[in-house]
């Protein structure tokens, strides 16, 4: 951030730090900023997060700056903000993963395919937005109005992707031996197998555990 | 098969076998990972008694048992391709891990990479047919990610050319590594190292800890398993008290810094070079998140396919438990969320080959951004997956309170992650510093 304040053209993921430096990022009121976004569209969602990122960075970074000027040490003043220096690069790496997932759609040929991990990138995406709304809100990035239309995106998708979800996760093509669930079993055949597996368990050897002869049977005698 | 699941796949609008290649990288790796799991779930040596009904005792037996076998099983298959190595043992442990896990993640490869030719041609081939088991020694009892705080000290003594070594406090006591309480015979050692009364800093120090034949601990060495853990059954994490241990000079790993036999120091030619293991791990870690993701995932959405529970529409019979909108929200952006993150992890995986070829030719420009990158990522992503893999035991109800459901395994198995290998939250500070200076 501060290499690219000072000008300097940076390199690799996190040059958007020098875009936004262009575009002087401001947190302000909702209203003053008319922002375009296309909820359907991955790659303005993408540029959404990263804005978002850009945003958390920036706050960090004045918040070091204004502990500075309490004359804090510079150490004093980065322990100060950690909690924002934290929550900056759990934005960036929110938006690395949300563009990496936008780059590989663009290598799936089978249209078929393409279709449903597009739905599957854009629910993870506008899933992002609302559980993370506080952060774009704040930013101007977008509007109330905007972010309770992605939550009705939302619903559709999953109506949408309902369909093929057990044939989303078969293909992760996780053999059941190396499941070991009875849950998730590939035949589904769970009811069964379940009560087997209890069946199973040592505490099941004898039919009258030894502990009834014990304690039970004696604390009767007593009582 | 139950006509539930059945009818779900009837219903798929894809080819699920194309997502399964694009998900291992190409259909002739579909191929050869099928190939290899064949060979574990086909072989009777590994069949196992169900862990959730052993002891701790008898669960670390049997792991030993496995991963002997997996040493010879896989040098009969002629298996030596790093990636197929890890399909082969991740099919043989399951959900489980593995008790010689850090003589191979960790243990060769610093021999591999921190001996100097001489070493090299003393350690590698004991280690390599297990002759030597070894872990690797860092954190202590009261003392983790941050490496400069490490108390452990090595002193040089020029009058017998050895290494003194000691644990001068109870927090500095070597705490948590694998392998270390009962398997191996020895250890990477990382302690500050003192020659002509200067401190130099950590570097790392091979030590016997038990005798090669009896597997008796050996004179100054206080060695033992830290008891049972939230999970991790199988392995043996231990503690290791040095008290005035003797090594040979021979013993510090010379490839990069040096003692000579008079005591003087040489530096390394740069600090950079550890980052690189770090790098290493903490892209793999990414990976491991979408594993864990995965499995979650497909555990709780096909038995949500078989469950019926309730009503939507009174009167009419249960119906199937996906079919309610809460149920998909909760499972469907975590189904999501799986499939973003296998796509990071291959992502990392590149990167990390791509920039070690960089370095190798003495370019490490792109290093900081990647050692940023996998440090915020691997905290991003074990954060992330640690607290879905607990909502998808949830969606399970009570049954996924069972240990037959595997959630309780998986979850106990991985929620380490978030605090090995650097705890998230400075590894998330350790990516802030990087984007502040940007």
């Amino acid at each position: 951030y501060r290499q690219a304040k000072a000008g300097q053209q940076l390199s690799g993921i996190v040059s958007y730090l020098n875009e936004t430096q262009d575009r002087r990022v401001q947190p302000q009121p909702v209203a003053a900023r008319p922002t375009v976004v296309d909820i359907n569209d991955l790659s303005s969602l993408v540029e959404v997060y990263k804005l978002r990122a850009a945003t958390l960075v920036e706050m960090a970074a004045k918040n070091i700056q204004q502990e500075l000027q309490r004359r804090k040490s510079q150490e004093d003043a980065w322990n100060n903000s950690c909690i924002d220096l934290v929550r900056a690069s759990d934005a960036h790496c929110h938006y690395v993963v949300v563009k990496l997932f936008t780059d590989k759609l663009g290598e799936i040929g089978d249209t078929a395919i393409h279709s449903v991990l597009s739905n599957l990138a854009l629910l993870y995406a506008l899933h992002g937005i609302t559980k993370n709304s506080g952060d774009f809100l704040m930013a101007g990035l977008l509007s109330v109005p905007q972010v309770l239309q992605m939550s009705l995106r939302i619903k559709e998708l999953l109506s949408q992707l309902r369909l093929n979800a057990v044939a989303l996760v078969d293909a992760f093509d996780i053999h059941d031996k190396k499941l070991n669930s009875v849950l998730g079993r590939y035949d589904g055949n769970v009811y069964e197998h379940m009560f087997e597996w209890a069946r199973s368990s040592p505490l099941n050897t004898e039919e009258v555990h030894e502990s009834f002869h014990k304690y039970l049977k004696p604390l009767r005698s007593k009582l | 098969m139950n006509p539930d699941i059945v009818k779900e796949r009837n219903n798929a609008t894809f080819d699920v076998e194309k997502l399964t290649y694009i998900l291992d990288g190409g259909p002739e790796k579909t191929i050869r990972r099928r190939e290899i799991e064949s060979l574990v779930f086909n072989d009777p040596d590994f069949k196992e008694k169900d862990p959730n009904f052993l002891s701790r005792s008898e669960r670390y037996d049997q792991a030993v048992r496995k991963s002997a076998q997996m040493i010879l099983k896989l040098r009969e298959y002629g298996i030596a391709d790093p990636d197929e190595i890890q399909q082969y043992k991740t099919m043989a442990k399951g959900n489980l891990h593995e008790a010689m896990g850090l003589h191979f993640a960790m243990f060769l490869p610093t021999l591999y990479s921190q001996c100097d030719p001489q070493q090299s041609r003393k350690w590698l081939p004991l280690a390599e047919s297990f002759q030597v088991v070894g872990t690797y020694a860092q954190t202590e009892l009261g003392h983790g990610t941050h490496l400069r705080g490490l108390e452990t000290t090595a002193t040089f003594d020029p009058a017998t050319q050895e290494f003194v070594l000691n644990s001068p406090t109870i927090s500095s006591i070597k705490w948590w590594p694998g392998g270390l309480g009962k398997t191996s015979n020895h250890a990477i050692v990382l302690a500050q190292l003192y020659t002509l009364g200067k401190c130099h800093g950590l570097h790392a120090f091979i030590v016997p800890v038990r005798d090669m034949s009896t597997h008796e601990p050996l004179p100054g060495i206080v060695v033992g398993d830290i008891g049972p853990k939230f999970g991790f059954s199988e392995v043996d994490n231990g503690f290791l008290k040095l008290e005035n241990v003797r090594i040979p000079r021979e013993n510090m790993l010379m490839k990069y810094a040096k003692v000579d036999p008079d005591g003087t120091y040489m530096k390394p030619p740069s600090a950079k070079l550890t980052y690189g293991t770090m790098v290493f791990i903490r892209s793999m870690i990414v990976g491991e998140s979408a594993r864990a993701l995965a499995k979650s995932c497909t555990i709780a959405i096909r038995y949500s396919a078989v469950r019926h529970q309730s009503e939507i529409r009174q009167g009419e019979p249960e119906p199937q438990i996906i079919d309610y909108q809460t149920q998909q929200y909760k499972l469907l952006p975590l189904l999501a969320m799986a499939y973003a993150f296998t796509f990071v992890g291959q992502y990392m995986k590149q990167t990390y080959l791509r920039i070690t070829g960089d370095i190798n030719q003495g370019d490490f420009s792109e290093l900081p951004e990647l050692h940023a990158l996998s440090a915020g990522l691997k905290a991003f992503t074990t954060w992330e997956a640690n607290n879905a893999i607990e909502v998808c035991r949830m969606s399970c109800g009570g049954h996924g309170y069972s240990r037959s459901s595997a959630l309780p395994d998986i979850y106990v198995e991985f929620t380490p992650t978030c605090t090995y290998e650097g705890e998230n939250t400075v590894m998330m500070l350790q990516t802030a510093r990087y984007l502040v200076k940007s």
